[in-house]
């Protein structure tokens, strides 16, 4: 781990009594290796090394007894920093329904979490709806309907018609049964693909979006900061839901989406069962990381 | 004028953050980089463009080792094993592979394994629709492994030329269900009378260094034959498939590029650097 590989530096070091400049900067290649290797971006990882240096060459550390200690600590807490406040506050709206749209890459975790939201929700006294958007994918739709039938959570499908028109009919559909959210389950998409971004646009546009989550897989890479970025101008993300966290990924993108865009992690997805959704901890991310 | 320009550090830092970048592991990159210090001495390059052109060619050298195309047994059926973990692809490639090889006129089958997913079944029926091949398949919730074993016993009866195993999702980590797909493995062996004619593990170019992970774990389990890497058509280039060729000898043979029928292709180490170095 990241503690160990600082131990291991410091106490050759501690040896030769005083801790010096040169002494942090290997402590910091380090934590650039170990960021870099948990995918953390690499531009995100300079700032951060560059954050970090500022306050590991003070006073603090370099008279203390365990630098390893105030390194980690200081690394900790700059990346915590980054992270954010663990705040799932979703956007309600004064007047039902709430509308709910999922968007985000293939694959990444949509409809699954779509499900765990309506759940989650409900189990907060609302009343959810779940509409299919996903007029490409095989079965997508299908999909959605067992989800939705294993929780007893209704599902409004138009079949494959243009995703804006369900959205609508998903709305009114809404307030005509007095149920007071509605999640939209959107096809996943590249975010170079203008044809499909025109879509999310589109759909966007046709009602009115309280909250825009786009569902990030953990153990993306690099990209992570051009995806999320590139989604962030084409529409209003609100903020992320971070999935597959059951896995050992470190999860660096977690740091990247956030430094890059601003917007918070509200969820993240730990399992394929509709409970397993959590509200997102940035100080166990920031460990997570950190490995 | 790019080219005329002079061989130093910045260079050097250049093309690590290229390389990091493009998801190819801090470890091998630094070794990459290393080496290509070593060999600007010792070839006497002149310019920038001489190191980026033997970096380049060094990356090709290294994906063609173990470069070769889908092995066919020496009587049918051939079977294709797919693996990997949740959503990176698996179901698609195996829609896109069937219709590759329906085209060059093989009889393929196709094995719905995944017994568990909502509407796994459903959607590789509706791709078995449209490339025209039949599917194997029980109800939700039966055992994979009686799938597998079924659509064996049809592949034979129905002399099919190539059968593709279609699994569910699952995380390396989760040792009951990597349990799960040894016995599948297991199952065709039994039938077979030799290991799947391929084991393929599909990974997402966007994965981080996860990837290596799950091709570790997945090798040992049910050893990984060769790499599908799908998603290649988004802005991720899958770098870390160049740990997981020089560490773990698992050939890329095929990228997916998109998510229609068509959007496959064998992978070509040239292209592959070329779109790299964009
Ligand atoms: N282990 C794990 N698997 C998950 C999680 N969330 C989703 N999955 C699985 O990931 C796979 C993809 O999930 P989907 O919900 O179909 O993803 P999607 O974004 O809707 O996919 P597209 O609609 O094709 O873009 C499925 O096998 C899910 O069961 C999670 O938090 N943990
Ligand atoms: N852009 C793009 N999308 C792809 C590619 N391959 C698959 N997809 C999409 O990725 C999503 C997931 O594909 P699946 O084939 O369902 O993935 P899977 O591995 O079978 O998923 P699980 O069975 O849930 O684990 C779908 O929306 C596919 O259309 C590709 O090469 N490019
Ligand atoms: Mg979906
Ligand atoms: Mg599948």
């Amino acid at each position: 781990s990241l503690t160990d590989r600082l131990q291991g530096i410091f106490k050759g070091l501690r040896n030769r009594g005083k801790l010096t400049e040169p002494d942090v900067n290997d402590a910091l290649r380090q934590v650039r290796l170990a960021l870099l290797e948990a995918d953390v971006n690499f531009r995100v990882v300079k700032e951060l090394i560059a954050a970090i240096k500022q306050r590991a060459i003070g006073q603090e550390v370099l008279q203390s007894l365990t630098p390893e200690q105030h390194v980690i600590k200081i690394v900790h807490e700059e990346m915590t920093k980054l992270l954010g406040e663990g705040e799932a506050k979703l956007q309600i709206a004064a007047k039902p329904p709430t509308v709910i749209m999922l968007v985000g890459l293939q694959g990444s975790g949509k409809t699954t979490q779509a499900g765990k939201l309506a759940l989650y929700l409900r189990k907060q006294g609302k009343r959810p709806l779940l509409a299919a958007l996903d007029v490409h994918r095989p079965a997508a739709i299908k999909q959605l309907q067992v989800v939705g039938a294993g929780l007893d959570i209704p599902v409004f499908t138009l079949g494959e018609q243009d995703p804006a028109q369900i959205a609508r009919a998903a709305v009114s559909h809404a307030e005509s049964h007095t149920l007071d959210v509605v999640i939209l389950d959107t096809a996943g998409r590249l975010h170079v693909d203008d044809q499909m971004m025109a879509e999310a646009k589109r759909i966007a546009a046709a009602v009115t979006v309280h909250e825009t989550l786009l569902v990030v897989d953990a153990m993306t890479g690099q990209d992570a900061v051009n995806m999320a970025e590139a989604f962030t101008e084409a529409l209003p993300v609100d903020g992320f839901i971070l999935t597959k966290l059951d896995s050992d990924t470190r999860g660096g993108a977690a740091i990247s989406i956030r430094a890059v865009t601003g917007r918070p992690i509200k969820f993240v997805g730990v399992g394929e069962k509709m409970d397993a959704l959590e509200v997102f901890h940035p100080d166990r991310m920031a460990n997570r990381i950190l490995g | 004028l790019m080219s005329r320009r002079g061989i130093d550090d910045e260079l050097f830092e250049e093309l690590e953050e290229l390389l990091v970048r493009a998801d190819v592991s801090i470890h091998t990159t630094t070794r990459l980089v290393e080496e290509l210090r070593e060999a600007a001495r010792r070839e006497k390059l002149r310019d920038a463009e001489g190191v980026r052109a033997y970096l380049r060619q060094e990356l090709v050298n290294l994906l063609m080792e173990g470069h070769r195309p889908l092995t066919q047994p020496p009587t049918p059926p051939a079977v294709y094993l797919f693996v990997g973990v949740n959503g990176v692809g698996k179901t698609t490639s195996i829609a896109k592979l069937a219709h590759l090889l329906k085209r060059r006129r093989q009889k393929v089958l196709l094995a719905a394994a995944d017994t568990f997913r909502a509407a796994a079944i459903d959607q590789l029926e509706v791709w078995g629709q449209r490339v025209g091949v039949d599917v194997i398949r029980q109800k939700e919730g039966s055992d994979p492994a009686a799938v597998v074993f079924d659509a064996l016993q049809a592949a034979r009866a129905r002399r099919a030329d190539v059968v593709l195993v279609d699994t569910a999702g699952r995380l390396h980590t989760k040792t009951n269900l990597m349990e799960e797909l040894r016995k599948v493995h297991r199952v065709i062996e039994r039938e077979l009378g030799r290991p799947p004619d391929e084991t393929l593990l599909v990974l997402d170019a966007t994965t981080g260094q996860n990837a290596v992970s799950q091709a570790r774990t997945f090798k040992d389990a049910v050893n990984v034959t060769g790499l599908v890497l799908a998603k290649l058509d988004g802005t991720a280039k899958g770098g870390n498939i160049l740990t997981i060729q020089n560490e773990l000898k698992i050939p890329i043979l095929l990228v997916g590029t998109g998510e229609q029928l068509d959007a496959i292709e064998e992978f070509n180490p040239k292209q592959f650097v070329d779109a790299l170095f964009a």
